[in-house]
């Protein structure tokens, strides 16, 4: 995978049924924050699985004030590859049981 | 200053946590 110097994990255990999830996204070069969050390593939030788009959370942490608009894509696309993980590992999990 | 940071953001809540001590001494 390219290398954004973005990481997204679970912040929870997915117990396969809630469709909003904890979520830690690990910032490995924190010059990418802006301004006061530049001391900063990882942001915590939840995203739902039904309802939202990966791009939309990142829009929201830019017009937070969190990353410049130029990082929108990469902060869109890390969350994107760890969410898609996610509802690969639920439908594995719910095959399995069929 | 190693103390979580709340960005409230239309409902949302991104909880903004510090680098760990750790990482520091790497930097």
């Amino acid at each position: 995978a390219e290398d954004t110097g973005l990481r997204v994990e679970l912040a929870e255990e997915d117990d396969g049924k809630k469709s909003s999830i904890a979520l830690k996204l690990w910032i490995e070069d924190p010059r990418k924050l802006k301004g006061k969050y530049r001391e900063s390593g990882a942001i915590e939030f939840t995203f739902d699985l039904e309802k939202e788009v990966p791009e939309g959370v990142a829009q929201e942490m830019v017009e937070s004030g969190l990353f410049q608009e130029s990082d929108v894509k990469a902060v869109g696309k890390s969350i994107r590859d760890r969410v898609s993980l996610i509802r690969w590992r639920r439908e594995r999990a719910m095959s399995a049981e069929e | 200053s190693a103390i979580a940071q709340v960005v409230h953001s239309a409902g949302r809540r991104f909880i903004v946590s510090p680098v760990p001590e750790s990482r520091l001494r790497e930097q």
